[in-house]
């Protein structure tokens, strides 16, 4: 998170670390229910098998994950079947994990939005991940602040790219707060008036966040995709092949 | 054994290799969607950017870079340079890279590095001319050849030469200096098939493809032709309607084994279930928690509950604990064991119970 500022511990239970192998953090996750979780489908290119993958939830600290942490293995991993990689357009994956987990005040699932429910352009919503700071990587989870910006407006920062209605922007135009590589995968959530924290965007892709050209972030528009997400734990929960 | 260009050794077993070193072992066909239309169509890595794959080099920053500065028009072969420093060709005999010519880096540099430093943004590091051949030299070395297509797929060439992003082609705004972009732009002479009763227009792929793209769906419409005792699924397979919510996917994508568990659509508060195609109000005498909890899982993470749903509906029998548990409740109707939602909360999601979270609202 480019322009973000250190979390307090359990300020977002519904953050979790995708992880695999050697590597480590990967990407960010968000958990959505006891076994399952969001992230985005780029994350898996070129590492597509669910056993190479683990999750890890409940920690703010990378290296010291400490007591409140639950670690996952990933029992499925379910990318959309529209996925382009070429244009980063249905940029959305579903992990169900082995085992649940357990809800604690660390690890707990956030809402999904009701159909059709959006966050309004210029409402404050916020983004959160373990990505690039611009000069380093964090070992704290960061935070960070962003506005939602109106598809056609966002548009027009990307000439090179199509805004599609299964994106969501959000970011400054002339301000610092964007996500960056690492933070894939990461929720984008508002608040609502219920105090409740609703999960609207994944974060998927943006302009070139080293470069001092900065233009907002894109992010995977979860309203979109809900239905999609319900019918895929509907079917891996209750189906037999 | 990560880097793709070492893993024929690896098999091996026991051969050290260095994806750093200049000897690329084998020829790969290219797949960079922004190189796709070269003189040549093989490649080698590491690259010229000291890239190690096609996958690092289509997320790397230079390549969202060159096609952006490909749009300033600053040099007519930027992107045939830009390719070959990022796929550069590999000669099938003798496997070995051929770079560009120092001439055409000298061009796209002096042409180009100038319009970079205007918005904050340096020429990449390790392309410098020097360590390319001289054209004419002993060593074969890439120059563009007359007509090389500077749009990549992606891009729409216009009249004047500049490439526009293919989705700026027919989209009602001038993007190109000459207006090329928007001439000729009825869906057939595009290729293309006209959304009926809009100007929409979309692949004919994308028709009955179980993806509405058209305005009121009507590209997924007539798609199936299913006998009387089939349903038509989400992708347009016929499935016979025995089959339909039986517990089991008969449709390829599955979709006979969506929406089975649903809330009536009138009051939005009675269980139906859908089974053998037709609809059934649920109506049980032996209800007990494990059904409730299961029926809420079906239905997703809980419905909330309808304020100001009018009727008689004044009674409501609710769990004798319900106090201390959260999420989708059930309450059984007194005289016809209707079986009604009620929903008191939705599930704990989206709560954040550690103290001292909100410290930022004070500081606002």
């Amino acid at each position: 998170i480019l322009g973000g500022r250190v979390s307090r511990r359990g300020a977002w239970p519904w953050q979790c670390s995708l992880q695999s192998g050697q590597s480590g953090h990967v990407c960010g996750c968000v958990l959505i229910a006891r076994k399952w979780a969001l992230t985005v489908a780029h994350c898996f290119e070129g590492r597509e098998s669910a056993d190479l993958w683990k999750v890890v939830l409940g920690i703010n600290n990378l290296d010291h994950p400490g007591g409140h942490s639950q670690s996952r293995g990933v029992r499925s991993i379910i990318v959309h079947p529209r996925y382009n990689r070429a244009v980063v357009d249905y940029d959305i994956s579903i992990v169900e994990l082995d085992f649940e987990i357990e809800e604690t005040a660390f690890v707990r699932p956030v809402c999904l939005p009701q159909p059709g429910q959006l966050p309004l352009p210029d409402s404050y919503c916020y983004i959160t991940g373990w990505g690039h700071m611009g000069n380093r990587m964090p070992f704290k989870l960061q935070e960070g602040e962003v506005r939602i910006i109106s598809l056609s407006q966002c548009q027009s920062y990307f000439d090179m790219k199509t805004i599609t209605p299964r994106m969501l922007c959000a970011g400054y135009e002339a301000g610092t707060v964007d996500s960056c590589m690492g933070d894939s995968g990461g929720p984008l959530v508002c608040e609502e008036s219920s105090g409740r924290w609703t999960l609207f965007g994944l974060t998927s892709w943006g302009s070139v966040c080293f470069s001092k050209v900065l233009g907002p972030g894109v992010y995977s528009n979860v309203t979109h995709f809900t239905p999609w997400i319900q019918q895929q734990i509907y079917i891996h929960t209750y189906l037999t092949d | 054994c990560i880097a793709t260009t070492c893993q024929p050794m690896c098999a091996g077993g026991n051969t050290v290799c260095d994806p750093r070193s200049n000897s690329s072992s084998r020829c790969e066909p290219i797949s960079l969607e922004l190189c796709m239309n070269l003189p040549y169509n093989l490649t080698s890595f590491p690259n010229y950017l000291g890239h190690l794959s096609q996958r690092e080099s289509s997320v790397s920053w230079e390549s969202s870079l060159f096609p952006a500065l490909v749009q300033t028009g600053c040099y007519q072969y930027l992107m045939f340079y830009a390719c070959t420093l990022l796929v550069p060709k590999c000669d099938p005999v003798s496997l070995q890279r051929v770079p560009p010519c120092r001439s055409l880096c000298r061009s796209a540099k002096e042409k180009c590095e100038s319009v970079l430093s205007i918005v904050g943004l340096q020429w990449p590091e390790d392309s410098d001319c020097s360590q390319f051949p001289e054209e004419g030299g002993n060593t074969t070395c890439l120059l563009p050849e007359a007509g090389v297509d500077e749009c990549s797929p992606s891009h729409f060439k216009c009249r004047s030469g500049r490439c526009v992003l293919a989705s700026k082609r027919c989209d009602g705004h001038l993007d190109c200096d000459d207006h090329s972009d928007e001439d000729n732009c009825g869906c057939s002479e595009r290729a293309l098939w006209e959304c009926p009763g809009s100007t929409v227009c979309i692949k004919a792929s994308m028709i009955c493809d179980g993806f509405p793209d058209c305005p009121q769906l009507v590209d997924e419409t007539n798609c199936s032709v299913c006998r009387d005792n089939e349903l038509s699924c989400n992708n347009h397979q016929c499935v016979h309607r025995t089959l339909w919510c039986d517990g089991r996917k008969h449709c390829s994508d599955s979709s006979d084994e969506w929406n089975c568990v649903s809330l009536s659509d009138r009051s939005g508060s009675v269980l139906t279930v859908f089974k053998t195609a037709a609809e059934y109000q649920v109506c049980a005498d032996e209800w007990n928690d494990e059904l409730s909890e299961l029926t809420c899982n079906q239905l997703g993470l809980g419905v909330p509950d309808q304020p100001g749903v009018q009727g008689r509906r004044r009674w409501l029998h609710v769990h004798p604990e319900w106090h201390q548990r959260n999420g989708c409740w059930l309450a059984v109707m007194a005289y016809h064991k209707q079986i009604q939602f009620v929903s008191l909360l939705p599930s704990e999601c989206g709560l954040r119970q550690a103290v001292g979270l909100h410290p930022h609202r004070k500081k606002r």
